[in-house]
This record gives C-alpha cells, sequence and structure tokens, in this order.
C-alpha cells in the first residue's frame, strides 16, 4: 500500500462564519475522496477553521494529486518542519 | 533583557514614554508560538493586572503537568498542537519522552521569548553575577497566550516544529483574540513561495494580517552569508539581530604581563598564573598535535594535562568552544582560550570551565608570545559587565542576510533587534541557567523585542493596520546607534551595515509613536502583489474569499505600498509610485530628500506634499536610472519626506542588471 503522510489542503478564506459548517465541508472533501466517513475520520489531522479554511490529512501520494485538483482547492502540500532560530 | 529596554529609549522610570502612555500594553495580547512556557517563572506574575482584555476568548488547556490553574491574568492563554508531529514522527513515545504532552515548555526557548515580548518585571537577575538588572517584556502588561507547536524529538535530540501544527496554532490564535503573533521559527533556504502554503507560516501569517494581527517573526541564523533571509512574505515583520552596548570582557594576562581583554560568560575564580600550550608539533615527536578548537581530542591528555590551551577556529558558532572546552577539560587541562573570527554567539562553557574567546589577531599575540619564551603561563580572570560605550553595536555575524530570494524587490529583513546575549527566563532544568533565566543569542530572540514594540504601538494607535504599524518602524528606525554612533555588520570582515543587514536600522520604539506618514497597505494591495508575482485569478479569489481580476498588463511589484525601494534588476529606466498616509498634524507639508544609491539617478515627483484636512493621502512617483553599464551588486541610498517635526526615511537599494537572470561571476 502506497504509504499516507500528512499533507495540508488549503482553501483559502473560509466561505462561512460557522466554524461547525467549516470543519464538517472538510470532511465531506476527505469522505468524497476516500470514499467512507471512517476513513475521513482516520485520516483528517487538523480542520482550519478560523482565520481561514483548509485542513490537514495523512493522504497518499495519489490522494494528494487528486485533491490538489479540485476547483475549490488552492494547493496541496507535504508537511514541512521548522527550527527555533 | 535586562538591558535591551533602556537601551532602546523603554525604561520605565520614565515618567512619559510609550511604556507609560499605553499602561505597558495592558490590553493587548501577545501569542507566541514555539516550546510552550513555563508558568513557574516570575516572568509570569500577574501583580497589578486587571481583568482578562473582553476580546479575548482563549483558553488554558490542561495536560502532563500544566493545568487551567497555571494560567493567570499574565498567562491568559496555554494551548498545545502535537498532532502534525506525531503522524511524522512515529518512533515518539510520549510516555517516555523528556517532553511534556502539555503546554509546559521542556527547552525554554518559549519561555524564553514570552519574557522578552510581554514578561512582568523581576528585579535582582543576572547570570551568575553577569548583566545583572531588572528583566522584562517589552510591553510588561500586556496579556501573553502561548501555543505550544514545537517539541522535542528524542531520538535525534532535537525540537522541531510540524507546519501542520504551526499552522492550526495560528488558526486558533486567530479565533481566540491575540492581537500580535510572535513567531522565533522559520525554515532555511531555499525557501517555498510565499503565496501558497508551501510555507505554512507565511499562509496563516496572511489570515492572520487580513483581519488585523501583526505578524512578526524570525528572520533566521544563517548570517553573515547573503540571501539567507526567511519568513519573507511582504505581511509579515522579519526581524534581524543586532548585539547590545554590552560585553562581558574577561582578562587574559600572560606571563610578560601583557593583559588583553577576551570575551567569555566565565563566572568561576579566578584562574592563577598557568601553564600555556598551543598544542603543535615541536618537529622531533611522533604524537598528534592539533591547535585547531575542534580537534583538541587528536592531542594526547599529556599535551593539555594541568594547562591552558589556546586553540584557533574558523567557525562563529558556540559549539567550537564547547567542543574545545570539553576536549580539554577531559585531558585534565584548566582553561582555554578560543581564537576565532568576530561573532556575537557567546556563551558559557558547561560546569563554568574557564573558555575565553579572543580574535585572530590577539589569537596570534598570544601564540607569538608562547613560541617567545619556554615556559609560557596565562591568568584567566572572572568576566565583567561592560555597558554603553565604548561597546558598539553590531548586526550580529548569525543574523540572516538580504536580499529576499523569493521576491528580490521586497526588502527583507524590515527591521533589527537587539539578539544577542539576552537574559531572560526559562525552565529551571535547562542546561546553563542560573535560577531560571539564561542568555540565549538569535533571531528568536530579536522578533519579540519588536513583538512588545507592536504592543505598545498597537495600544497607543488601535486603528492602524500592521502595515501601518510595520511602516512607522521603519521609517522611524535609528541607522545609527542609540548614540549616534554607526551601526556595523559584524561577518568576515565587519563593514558598515546596511539594509540587506538590518532593513529600516534598529528598532526606536518611541520615534514609531509618530511616524508622520505611513506606507499603508490593505487587501486590494497584497492583491495587486500576488497578481504581480504570477498568481492567477482563481487562485487570488480563494485566497482572499472574493472575485479578483488582475489587470493585463500584471501591475509591477515595485509598485507594492512598502516602507522600502528595493529594485533588482535595474536595467532601463523604471517609474515606480508609492503611497503616503498623514497620521501626523492635519496641516503637514513634507519636502523630499534623496540620497541615491552610487551610480543611480533617483527624481521623485512631486517634490513637496501638502497634508490639510481634505487631503490625508497623497502619492508621489520616483523615476530610477542607472549610469552603470555593467552588471553591479546593490547600492543603497534612502529618500525622505522631512517636515518640520517627521523625517519619514525609507531606504532605497538598487542593483544594475545590463545583463539580466545572470550569476555574475568570473
Amino acid at each position: 500500500a502506497a504509504e499516507s503522510k500528512v499533507h495540508i489542503v488549503y482553501l483559502g478564506e473560509k466561505q462561512h462564519d460557522d466554524p461547525e459548517f467549516v470543519t464538517e465541508s472538510h470532511h465531506q472533501m476527505l469522505c468524497s475522496l476516500l470514499g467512507s466517513e471512517e476513513d475521513a475520520h482516520g485520516s483528517m489531522v487538523y480542520s482550519y477553521r478560523h482565520g481561514f479554511s483548509g485542513f490537514a490529512a495523512k493522504l497518499t501520494k495519489s490522494q494528494a494529486k487528486k485533491i490538489a485538483d479540485l476547483p475549490e482547492v488552492v494547493h496541496v502540500i507535504p508537511d514541512s518542519f521548522y527550527k527555533l532560530k | 533583557t535586562t538591558r535591551t529596554w533602556d537601551y532602546l529609549g523603554l525604561s520605565a522610570s520614565s515618567p512619559k514614554n510609550l511604556l507609560n502612555e499605553t499602561n505597558m500594553g495592558e490590553q493587548i495580547v501577545i501569542g507566541i508560538i514555539d516550546t510552550g512556557v513555563w508558568p513557574e517563572s516570575e516572568v509570569f506574575n500577574d501583580d497589578g493586572l486587571g481583568s482578562v482584555p473582553s476580546h479575548w476568548k482563549g483558553t488554558c488547556q490542561s495536560g502532563e503537568m500544566f493545568n487551567s490553574s497555571h494560567c493567570n491574568k499574565k498567562l491568559i492563554g496555554a494551548k498545545y498542537f502535537i498532532n502534525g508531529f506525531l503522524e511524522e514522527n512515529k518512533s515518539f513515545n510520549s510516555e517516555e519522552s523528556l517532553d511534556f504532552i502539555s503546554p509546559r515548555d521542556l527547552n525554554g526557548h518559549g519561555t524564553h521569548v514570552a519574557t522578552i515580548a510581554a514578561g512582568s518585571h523581576v528585579q535582582d537577575i543576572s547570570y551568575k553575577g553577569l548583566a545583572g538588572g531588572t528583566v522584562r517584556g517589552g510591553a510588561p502588561r500586556a496579556r501573553i497566550a502561548v501555543y505550544k507547536g514545537c517539541w522535542y524529538l528524542d531520538d535525534l535530540d532535537v525540537t522541531t516544529c510540524s507546519s501542520a501544527d504551526i499552522l492550526k496554532a495560528m488558526d486558533e490564535a486567530i479565533h481566540d483574540g491575540v492581537d500580535v503573533l510572535s513567531l522565533s521559527l522559520g525554515s532555511a533556504v531555499p525557501l517555498y513561495g510565499e503565496t501558497d502554503i508551501r510555507d505554512g507560516i507565511t499562509t496563516g501569517a496572511f489570515h492572520a494580517v487580513l483581519k488585523g494581527i501583526t505578524v512578526v517573526c524570525a528572520g533566521g541564523n544563517s548570517g553573515p552569508e547573503a540571501q539567507t533571509v526567511t519568513n519573507t512574505a511582504p505581511w509579515i515583520i522579519t526581524v534581524a539581530a543586532t548585539t547590545l552596548d554590552r560585553s562581558f570582557p574577561t582578562p587574559i594576562t600572560l606571563g610578560n604581563n601583557k593583559m588583553i581583554l577576551g570575551q567569555a560568560m566565565y563566572t568561576g575564580p579566578e584562574l592563577g598564573f598557568t601553564s600555556l600550550v598551543y598544542p603543535e608539533d615541536p618537529g622531533n615527536s611522533n604524537e598528534t598535535f592539533s591547535g585547531t578548537c575542534e580537534d583538541l581530542s587528536l592531542n594526547s591528555n599529556l599535551t593539555m594535562e594541568g594547562k591552558i590551551v589556546l586553540c584557533f577556529t574558523t567557525s562563529s558558532s558556540s559549539g567550537s568552544a564547547s567542543t574545545a572546552a570539553g576536549s580539554v577539560k577531559k585531558a585534565g587541562g584548566l582553561g582555554v582560550i578560543i581564537a576565532r573570527h568576530p561573532g556575537s554567539d557567546l556563551e558559557p562553557c558547561v560546569d563554568d570551565f574557564p573558555c575565553v574567546s579572543v580574535d585572530y589577531e590577539l589569537g596570534t599575540n598570544i601564540l607569538l608570545y608562547i613560541r617567545s619564551t619556554s615556559s609560557p603561563v596565562l591568568k584567566i580572570q572572572p568576566s565583567r559587565t561592560l555597558v554603553g560605550q565604548p561597546v558598539g553595536t553590531k548586526v550580529a555575524t548569525f543574523s540572516s542576510r538580504g536580499p529576499n530570494t523569493i521576491a528580490p524587490a521586497i526588502l527583507k529583513p524590515d527591521i533589527a533587534a537587539p539578539g544577542a546575549s539576552i537574559l531572560a527566563a526559562t525552565t529551571t532544568n535547562t542546561t546553563l541557567n542560573d535560577g531560571g533565566f539564561i542568555m540565549l543569542s538569535g533571531t528568536s530572540m530579536a522578533a519579540p523585542v519588536i513583538s512588545g514594540v507592536v504592543a505598545l504601538l498597537k495600544a497607543l494607535h488601535p486603528d492602524w493596520s500592521p502595515a501601518a504599524i510595520r511602516s512607522a518602524i521603519v521609517t522611524t528606525a535609528w541607522r545609527t546607534d542609540p548614540f549616534g554612533e554607526q551601526i556595523d555588520a559584524e561577518g568576515s570582515s565587519r563593514k558598515l551595515a546596511d539594509p540587506f543587514d538590518y532593513g529600516g536600522g534598529l528598532v526606536n520604539p518611541e520615534k514609531a509613536v509618530k511616524p508622520g506618514l505611513v506606507y499603508d497597505l490593505a487587501l486590494e494591495d497584497y492583491v495587486l502583489y500576488m497578481c504581480s508575482v504570477g498568481y492567477n485569478d482563481s487562485s487570488i479569489s480563494q485566497l482572499v474569499g472574493k472575485s479578483t481580476l488582475c489587470s493585463n498588463p500584471r501591475p509591477s511589484v515595485l509598485d507594492l505600498n512598502l516602507p522600502s525601494i528595493t529594485i533588482p534588476d535595474l536595467k532601463e529606466e523604471v517609474t515606480l509610485t508609492r503611497t503616503v498616509t498623514n497620521v501626523g498634524p492635519l496641516n503637514s507639508v513634507y519636502r523630499v530628500k534623496v540620497e541615491p544609491p552610487l551610480g543611480v539617478q533617483v527624481t521623485v515627483m512631486p517634490k513637496k506634499l501638502v497634508f490639510n484636512s481634505e487631503t490625508k493621502k497623497l502619492s508621489y512617483q520616483v523615476r530610477v536610472s542607472t549610469k552603470h553599464k555593467i552588471n553591479t551588486g546593490f547600492y543603497f541610498g534612502s529618500l525622505a519626506w522631512i517636515s518640520s517635526v517627521h523625517n519619514v526615511i525609507i531606504p532605497l537599494s538598487v542593483r544594475t542588471q545590463v545583463l539580466q537572470n545572470y550569476f555574475d561571476e568570473n
């Protein structure tokens, strides 16, 4: 099986003021991609829903590419690391 | 911080200054995204603080050795974000890890930077007698909200921060109601584009800034090489680090009675005249000798035992000193003199082992003395604290330099602040702490200085945008030290500092209160910027949440209304526009004064700006052309608008590129 890594799916400015609604839309997007609510739930790492819209999820390369092609997605990129300065 | 704020002119004792006019920032919340917090530190005492600001919606999250009662009216928020880190580090064992699965700080870095930004006053603090004074933050009554997103990875002995976690911390901080976000972390070059989420800080910062939250970031510690600055998005305040007017001279006396003042944080007893050695082959030995600091362990114990050892290193990192000290100590040596290139990364050696740094010139003097006598000896006395003249201010060696590699037309860093040998709180179990306080160096320490100043400015001018606050800081910065002496950029060799070292200069908090004019930016300006760097309409529309169309031809990045002008590829004449907003007296008249870069012609139209009750915003055009016939490096100048009370100065940086996109090396 292809390895899943954390990817950040960035959707830009949020479309709704209700954070629950924003998170729900993230779950739906992931659910459509992965095929089940259970998989979507297991894949989700974070829902970014206050300052902007997006989510972090465990995805394979091909899943990341698929979701990146959706028109509402600005970018999908793998997680990276910062260091203290 | 026992010197930082007095040095910058923000003394608590002055009856009327920015600090007192803003009640020390009491209504402002500074969000710190870092390694967490050590809540027991005295710097988080809430003595005399009023109730938590009404706009605050954050909470204190409980976890390992941390519960909500650790928060108070000073430390008003504490959360932790670890999911991204856990997913990427499957070997991490939360049960066995040294780190706390909570907002509690293990590393001490988060506690340190929080102190610098907004720590409460704590008197009579020193590092074993050095750098004594009162520790406090820039905005000592501002509230602190800590977001822990950096974790200790035991396997690799490193602290690292997943961008997924940092982005979540920023998302929560925006929700919680922070007024300023301070991030003393970053990635290394090559950088990802600032208009996409390849850099989480950049993206989170974009949305924070659109909501009026100023985001302050460390510029990085990859100096003194050019093109190393990080966190370079135009909506971020990127901070460089300088030294203070403070040093720790350490007398070393040679057997011929010549005294040399090295630099150290040596607080042990005097080491009387002791045999001195430079490990080198006398010419008749089969042993291995090395006088290189990193290779002292190659020497036999006999060479160093009972002696003070002189070594040379080409590295300016404190790691060389600690490696050398460790090798000498292990061999039974009594002290080490490290001859190195000038740098600012000074640290005490473990267990108060005598280790003193000198430059190559002084190191060579010592070497010549050793070679001149059959029984060289040397005495080391404890370090002392020297404050004020003749100690000059320098941009620290480690501070990352411009130009900005992503968008060279965007000047980075923006501003400089003290970030070398800063004494502030840490955890009580951090190596080299003294009573919960430690000296640290880095742009990590410089960034929260600016966050503290921003908090005070925000308290005084709650309606100013993050861009206006940045402009106020940049246009009023000192281009000398606070006493009028020039600021050098430390490196090899030392030179006069320029905008790629320190942006507008060294932050001058009092001057920033009344900048006269500001170069403001709003959403539409950021859209123009994204259009200019090639983003497509649909992406920009999604980013900003409304339909946008880039003009055709696309706008020029040179027109982004920054408090700086940087032209990285001048060939033909260019004309660019800036707009200034009057935040000073209604009826003000400003006249332009240009100091053009070498060989560059700069014409400004109009030459006079007249503001009144009707006219608060005016634009001017700058025409720039070059006389150079070759590809040059950057040359620097300035453009100032001068009224009877204000000098609004922005840096000018111009590089001629007759042959463009050309690696200029031959």
